[in-house]
Parts: structure tokens; sequence; C-alpha cells
């Protein structure tokens, strides 16, 4: 019967794009704000 | 190759590296991180290192090596976590593919991107030949994957940076990074299958290859990825039980598919054909996932409509795009010459011979065909049809499809072929059954037409049991497979609910009655 | 009808490759930037726990829910991440604003006492992050010219 499609952890009803937040192939759910690199303005980058 | 150190090349490099680890994790996080770059240049010019390409070429060899030694080193170290080993790792990759970044950013002047681009692709099959030699040679079994997946992954992050000079050599650090993971494929080197999974999945690159490359110039280069995968796969995939192993990879796959069909469904439309040529064909769920992606701004009418009139729907008459020279595989080319002069005369019937003689490659059951020609045939003929029906002004439908040259040689395929054969052939028409658009039409009033003509319950059953197949997976299912479907169990002309194999078993009956409700 | 077919020997070979390197899979982290403060770390947590992240938390409405504190702490520890960009856009949202000068987040007080074309000057909020707190500034001189 294959593999049901809407338990592997993607939102397929999102109205926004799945790739920027993908969470990669073998993730069970998308990746979280605080993973995902930003261009963020060179300021915020305090280190 | 192995590099000889003639005059302490190596010490020197190693030295250097050293000290650019140091710079970087110290010094680079300050406010003027390219001043710290301009004197590591000179000293790398002072020891040597960019005196020429030889040299170049042992420094990325020795320092790539000294990254991937680390990455071993670290993980046998039974005194730290593995999370801990992969971050000290990351301590020296990170600071590597920095320098790496720096010195393609920076060399040649602003606009020579041939210089930039020339020592990316040089950094990248270097790695390449060290990541082969190890896994063929070096660790074999124990290869470990996550050095190189680190250096491949943030490499490309770095070249993806907001920068004026990046951009303008991206289209060039994509095809780099296609070529580089093209030659890692999986059946090249299976040992990193699952990072080169990640590596092409990557949100960042898929961003980059499938959405920021103008005139979508990316598309052409990740099919070729995917097919690669595919490719890979199939031989596993081709029996119902899947190891651990290959499920896991398989369900990557399929995670991968999604993002695509969510959020590039005409990359999946345009490339289908291709796919659909090396996916198994036992494989029936993952077709049908690229199978039903339809274009975005395309409004799909509810396949269950009653009284659905398919050929009156907008699209219904335009052809898709298909980005496969399909054409190609019709070999060799006496026999496509041989197909064409049949289409047109209609003539000689010892065609059938020999198109019976080129789609059987052996004997052995089970891989008796040749699939892609198969596939090719099918839609090579049925666009002559398609165009061949629009000359005389008409559409498909059942009484336009029928006798004729193309007809002929689909009525001769399915009567004439073995189980296997005619199975295959049923499944070339299956696959072009999409969103609406004239290869749906044409191929789906020939299903039907072949399903009422024959007098062989065994076909007509077989033509059922491929679209059944196709439906009783878990979603999705292509637009044009059910509205074949419901038209062939509503539509009393096929005298569907008469065949003894409808009634075959109570769960097979079951199974169509509730199609039929959801229909009515 | 296409039945079983059996693996031939370069595939068996490419299958142990696979198998052997399938007990060392790629985790998410492998593939981003070392964080200098909150590396993910998957830890096990009691079942009851919530294992999910929370529907729609990458969005800037439940950014904007979050407590200013919690939004500093967002800002400064994870930064160079969509986390950061959105507790910035939220802190804004409060009328915030960030010090490009002194790497902190303003906000007034009260009227400002001189606003011209380089700065305004009153007295502010401001937070603190190296005490880790709000307090507030009397005389300080906003220059325009360190506005974000």
């Amino acid at each position: 019967m294959g593999q049901d499609l809407t338990a592997l952890g993607l939102n397929l009803n999102s109205s926004e794009n799945l790739y920027p937040s993908f969470g990669g192939p073998f993730a069970d759910a998308p990746a979280r704000p605080q993973d995902i690199d930003y261009n963020v303005p060179p300021e915020y980058v305090i280190n | 190759t192995d590099v000889v150190d003639t005059d302490g090349f190596a010490e020197k490099t190693e030295h250097l590296f050293r000290h650019w680890v140091y710079t970087y994790h110290n010094e680079m996080n300050g406010r003027d991180p390219v001043k710290y770059f301009g004197s590591f240049v000179n000293r790398m010019n002072f020891l040597g290192v960019l005196k020429g390409d030889e040299q170049l070429t042992k420094f990325f060899t020795i320092a790539t090596k000294m990254c991937i030694e680390a990455s071993y080193r670290n993980l046998a170290d039974t005194t730290i976590t593995q999370a801990i080993a992969k971050t000290k790792t990351y301590h020296w990759i990170d600071a590597y593919v920095r320098l790496i970044a720096l010195l393609v950013r920076h060399s040649g002047d602003g606009s020579n991107s041939n210089t930039k681009l020339n020592l990316l692709n040089k950094v990248l099959g270097i790695v390449v030949g060290i990541l082969l030699q190890d896994q063929e040679q070096l660790h074999g079994a124990n290869f470990q994957q996550f050095g190189y997946q680190r250096i491949f992954i943030m490499l490309f992050l770095e070249l993806s940076a907001h920068d004026a000079i990046l951009e303008n050599i991206s289209v060039g650090v994509v095809t780099a990074f296609c070529h580089t993971y093209h030659m890692l494929r999986p059946a090249n080197a299976p040992g990193f299958c699952y990072a080169w999974l990640e590596l092409i999945s990557n949100r960042v690159f898929l961003g980059r290859i499938l959405a920021m490359i103008p005139q979508q110039k990316g598309w052409f280069m990740y099919s070729q990825l995917l097919i690669d995968l595919f490719k890979y796969l199939a031989p596993f995939l081709r029996n119902a039980e899947l190891a651990k192993p290959v499920t896991v990879l398989y369900k990557g796959t399929l995670r991968v598919l999604l993002v695509l069909l969510h959020d590039f469904p005409e990359f999946l439309c345009d490339y289908h054909f291709g796919f659909c040529d090396v996916i198994p064909p036992n494989c029936i769920q993952m077709r049908n996932l690229i199978l039903s992606a339809y274009p975005r701004n395309m409004r799909l009418p509810d396949p269950f409509t009653p009284n659905l009139k398919v050929s009156t729907l907008a699209d219904i008459t335009t052809p898709p795009r298909i980005c496969t020279n399909y054409t190609a595989a019709i070999q060799p080319a006496s026999f496509k010459k041989d197909l064409d002069s049949y289409l047109k005369q209609r003539a000689p019937v010892t065609f059938f011979a020999e198109l019976k003689r080129n789609l059987q490659i052996s004997n052995e059951p089970g891989s008796r065909y040749n699939i892609p020609l198969m596939n090719a045939l099918v839609l090579y003929v049925g666009t002559q049809a398609i165009a061949h029906i629009r000359l005389k002004n008409q559409v498909p439908s059942k009484q336009t499809v029928a006798s004729s040259a193309h007809m002929d040689i689909f009525q001769n395929l399915a009567v004439d072929s073995d189980n296997e054969g005619r199975y295959l052939f049923l499944n070339a028409i299956a696959n072009q059954l999409r969103y609406p658009n004239s290869h749906t039409h044409y191929f789906s009033c020939t299903l039907l037409y072949l399903f009422h003509e024959t007098n062989s319950e065994a076909i007509q059953e077989q033509i059922t049991r491929v679209l059944l197949e196709r439906l009783i997976v878990n979603r999705p299912h292509p637009w044009g497979l059910l509205i074949t479907f419901i038209e062939l169990i509503k539509n009393p002309e096929y005298e569907f609910w008469k065949h003894d194999f409808v009634h075959c078993a109570p769960e097979i009956e079951k199974l169509f009655e509730s199609v039929a409700r959801s229909c009515m | 009808p296409l039945g079983q077919l059996t693996l031939q020997k370069e595939h068996q070979i490419q299958f142990q490759l696979m198998e052997a390197t399938f007990y060392h899979m790629p985790q998410p982290c492998d593939s981003e930037r070392l964080r200098n403060y909150l590396q993910r770390q998957p830890v096990q947590t009691p079942p009851h726990y919530p294992q999910q992240q929370l529907p729609h938390s990458d969005t800037f409405e439940f950014f904007q829910r979050l407590s200013t504190e919690t939004l500093f702490f967002i800002f400064y520890y994870m930064e160079g991440t969509k986390a950061q960009y959105l507790a910035a856009k939220a802190l804004k949202k409060q009328s915030w604003r960030f010090h490009t000068k002194y790497m902190m987040w303003f906000q007034r007080h009260e009227e400002p006492k001189i606003i011209n074309e380089e700065y305004e000057q009153g007295t502010y909020i401001y937070f603190d992050y190296e005490k880790w707190g709000q307090r507030k500034k009397e005389g300080f001189t906003f220059e325009y010219k360190y506005l974000e």
C-alpha cells in the first residue's frame, strides 16, 4: 500500500514553500527557526 | 595521488593549516576578517603554496586529509560522545572551508569567474578523489561519511552567502557541485549515499538550483541527480521486501519528492518521463507521486464530478512540456525509420516482427523487455497519433483513436505480447495519465478503447490490474488515472461489472464498489 | 507479473557499503553551522513532554506573543538564524530599537527632551545583555547613525 505520505513530517497543506525549512530527507520534522541560517544584518552577528 | 613530500612541503602545509584554524577561531570573527585572510595569503605565498598548480594541489590534498583524519580520530576517541567528536571535527573543517571559500572569492580579479570556478572545481575534485580512495581502499566498510559531507555542505553554504562577487558565479558554483555530486552518485559511492541525499536535498541547495537560478537552468542538472538516485535504488526497490537501510533511503527519497511536489510541481511535470524510465514498475506509490504533479496555476476539476466532460476542459488540448529527449531512446535508427514508415503508410505488416525483436532483450523472466524503449515508443506513437487526429480537425475519442497505424501498433502490443510485455506496455500508457493535457486525454481514450475492442478477457483483466494497482496504494493518485478508471466502471459501454474478474474475490468486489460509490 | 529479481553481485556489494554506513546516519546538525551557544543536541525527554515543535512556532505571530525577555534571549543566543530575525522584528513591533554601536536594544521611556536630524536625547530603557536585565538611562543620546 505504500507509505502514508502525510506522516513523514512535512506540512503538505502549507501555503508556504516547504524547502526553506526542510529538515532533510531523514528528519521527521521541519527545521526550526533557530536551525535555519538567515541573512541577518551584520550588526546582529555579535558573537 | 599520494602526495610525495619533497622539501618538507607537507610539514609546512600542516603548520600553515594549524595556524589558519587558530586564526579562524580567534581573529576571524572580529570586525575585519578579510585583513587576517590577506596576511594569511601572504604566508601561503611566502611558503610557496601559491607558486603553481602542483603546490596548490598538494596543499589542498594535505589539508583535506588532515580534516578527514581528524574526523576518524575524533570518532575513535571513546572518551567523548559522538556529538562532541563531530563538533571537534567541524571546528577544523569549517575553518578549512572558510579558507577555500575566501580563496575562491578573492582569486583572479572580481569579474574573472573562470579563475574562481577553476579553483573551486580543483578543490572539489581533490575531495572527491580522497573520498573514493578512502571508501574503496582505506576504510571500506568502516568508511565515515560525515567529514566529507561537512566539507561539501559548508563550502556550498559559504559560497551561497549574500555577496555580490559570489552571486556573480552562483550558476557556476551550483554547476560545479552538481558535477561533484554526480561523480559521487550512490552507485559510485554507496557508503556515502545517505550523506549524498542530504546534500542534494539541502534546503539551501534546493533553493539555489530550483528557485534562484534564472530560467530554470538548474532543473536539468537536478533531474540528473534524481535519476542517479532512482537508478541506484531501482534494484533494491524491485522486490517487495525492503531491507532497513533501503527503507530509510527510500523514505528519504519520498520526503524529497514531496517537497518537490509541493514547491516545484512543474519540475516533476517536465521530467516525469525520465524519472519513470528508471523507477521500477512495481514502485507504484513513488511513481504516482511524480505523476500526480500538475502546474500550480492549473485548477483540477474534481474527477468525481458527475458527467464530467473531459474533452471540454480548457487545458485538455494543450501538449505537456516533456524535457526528456525520449525519441533518442528509439534505437536503432533503422528501427525508427521503419516505425515512421509504418506510421505513414500503415505497412508493411512485417514491421510487427521487427517491433517485437527490438523490444525483447532477454529471455530472463522479469527482465525480458527494454523498458525505456517501450516507454519511448508508446509516447512517440501517441504524440504522432495526436498530431494525426488534430490534422483531421478532430479531438481524441473512442472513435478518432480507432483504426489507424498508431492503434495497430498498440493493439499488436496488447494482443501479441506475453503477460510481462503487455504489463509494461499498459504501464507505459498509464504513465501518461496525469493532469489535464492532450497526452492524458489521448492515452485515456486509447486505454479505454483497448479495453472495449479486445475480445480477450485476459487483456481486459490486465488493464484493470494496471489501473487498480495504482489506485489502491496510498495517495496521491494522478488525476488522469482517476478519470480513466471512473469512466471504465461508470460507462455501461464497457460492461465492466459483467466480467468475472471483477467478482473474483469479495474484497476486490468491495473495493470496486467503494470506488463506484465515491463516483456516484 | 515481473516477479522477484535477484540482486546482482555489484548491487550486493553496494548494499554492504550502504548497510555499513546506515549505522552512521547523518544528523540535521551535520548540515548546519556550529552554533556558538545552543548547538542542536537532541535529548530524549519523557514521552509526555511535547515531542514535536509547537504548530506555527516559526511564524512572526508566534514570536509576537513571546515575552520581551524571551525575545532578547533568542536575539542574543541564536544569532545568524531565522529565529533571531523574527525576534528582532517582534522587538521592533514593541518599539524597541537596536543600537548598532552598543549592540543593545533601546526603548523610549518618555518623549525625548531634544530631537533633531542627528540624534534624540532623553530617558530610555535599554536591555543590558551582559548584566541580562532592563535598565533605565537618563540623558542618553541616541545618535540616528547607530539606529539599525
